[in-house]
């Protein structure tokens, strides 16, 4: 199937579905294979990319209920060598209707293991904000953990109460699971507290945390009500550069 | 008990909190005695008010699984009328924990019925970012919802979800559940996006959109790091000053 990263964080609105949609689209733009997997009932993967959820047929609520194979379920999206698992209106009911299953953490993983299509070189999954049944699925099925990180008081304090989750996932449901790294989203350097957090978080989680920052920029949040990824919207803006850096040190730091 | 106002959005990071805390304690700087409900697993309310988490004994889980009443659970805050009840970490199981029990909707009602203490002017819930089993006992316990909504692309694009959630409590669960309104936040007249969104709110919502906005307003966000309100950390900005009108707005609506 392929190497697979969760995008997560609990903490809601910093950047986990830009840096899917955007990050993903970086690598398919360096002729990688890449598949978005959208794991959140608002569908916003879906929609940024362009993606109607109202024409999808079947999407991730009907893989992890077992109704549909991954690829039945994929789709092609306007951007070469990206394909998106979209993410359909009753994926809000997973998360009640999976909690009496056996295996309910599992669902995600049995999938991938049943996989028969053409491999990929990055699955990637953008998590809701909630350390849920449906998060508790993305950290069991991947093989690494990306963590966007706003540089914001609050974003910060629910650090700890994540990487408690992933140290938990580690010890019994997913002990193969990698610290991909943390990816600072939105940052200002002329705000001092945007420049404390990053100071902080650098301090205490060293060569975890990317080199590549990225900055606030507004093309990155005009992109998705155009459906694109930014890079089809303003290639030259300091967002798609920051996610043009962001795929390259992943590449080198997979390939140490 | 009191008027219950429950602060909710499913789209993450749009300011439920940093509404909950800086509008609960406007109303309370107006004399008013305010409850402030820390819904959120996350417990930003909680630290946003400078209250530690590990050191609390009972909190809102407690509540809801009926372990303790409302009346042993509330902690006073630094701020004069301004009281809470704070989250703790076991709030994260509360939603597991709760799906198989009898009216799982209704534990929030239920324990605001038993309440024995002093009655409050304003009672507010800091709700999570998920359309969940915890949000929707805000919704059912509620007289009021407040829609917080940053203006941005996904956040519109959510409210369409938001609005459904709540027409299908008003018919079950909670007839009474009113609208408070629409309070744009982070708004940066600047920007075209955020512009374009707050024109597009008004001409679909009309009078539901608060006339007040929330400006972007880096005090706002320094604000939880000192673990108080906006006001006791700098009166004079922006965000502090865009709260107090909100605070005046409500109580000006309420009373027509
Ligand atoms: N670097 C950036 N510069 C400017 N705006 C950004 C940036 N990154 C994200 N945004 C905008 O901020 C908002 C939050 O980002 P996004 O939706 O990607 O976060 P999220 O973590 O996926 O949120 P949720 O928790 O709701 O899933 C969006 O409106 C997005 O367009
Ligand atoms: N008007 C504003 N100006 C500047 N920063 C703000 C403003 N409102 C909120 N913030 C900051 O933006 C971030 C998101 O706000 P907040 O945490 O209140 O949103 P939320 O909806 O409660 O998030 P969650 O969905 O995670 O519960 C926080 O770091 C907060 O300090
Ligand atoms: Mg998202
Ligand atoms: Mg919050």
């Amino acid at each position: 199937f392929g190497p697979v990263t969760a995008v997560a964080n609990q903490k809601g609105g910093v950047g986990k579905t830009t840096t899917s949609i955007n990050l993903a689209a970086s690598l398919a733009a360096l002729d990688q294979r890449v598949l978005l997997i959208d794991l959140d009932p608002q569908g916003n993967s879906t929609s940024g990319l362009g993606v109607d959820q109202q024409q999808v047929e079947s999407g991730t609520y009907d893989v992890l209920l077992g109704d549909s194979s991954i690829e039945d379920a994929i789709v092609k999206t306007e951007c070469d060598n990206l394909y998106l698992l979209p993410a359909t209106m009753d994926l809000a009911g997973a998360e009640i209707e999976l909690v009496n299953e056996q295996g309910r953490e599992q669902r995600m993983k049995n999938a991938f293991a049943a996989y028969q299509g053409e491999a990929f070189d990055h699955i990637f999954i953008d998590c809701p904000p909630a350390l849920s049944i449906l998060t508790v699925n993305a950290l069991t099925a991947a093989d690494y953990i990306m963590v966007t990180l706003q540089t914001e008081f609050y974003a910060m304090e629910g650090l700890t109460q994540l990487m408690d989750t992933i140290r938990r996932i580690r010890q019994g449901l997913n002990p193969a699971l990698n610290m991909e790294g943390i990816l600072l989203t939105m940052v200002d350097r002329r705000n001092n507290l945007s420049t404390q957090v990053e100071q902080d978080v650098r301090a205490y989680f060293g060569s975890q945390v990317y080199e590549s920052v990225v900055p606030r920029n507004v093309r990155l949040s005009e992109a998705p009500s155009f459906g694109v990824p930014v890079m089809y919207h303003d290639l030259k803006s300091k967002g798609a550069q920051a996610y043009l850096d962001v795929a390259q040190e992943l590449l080198h730091r997979r390939s140490i």
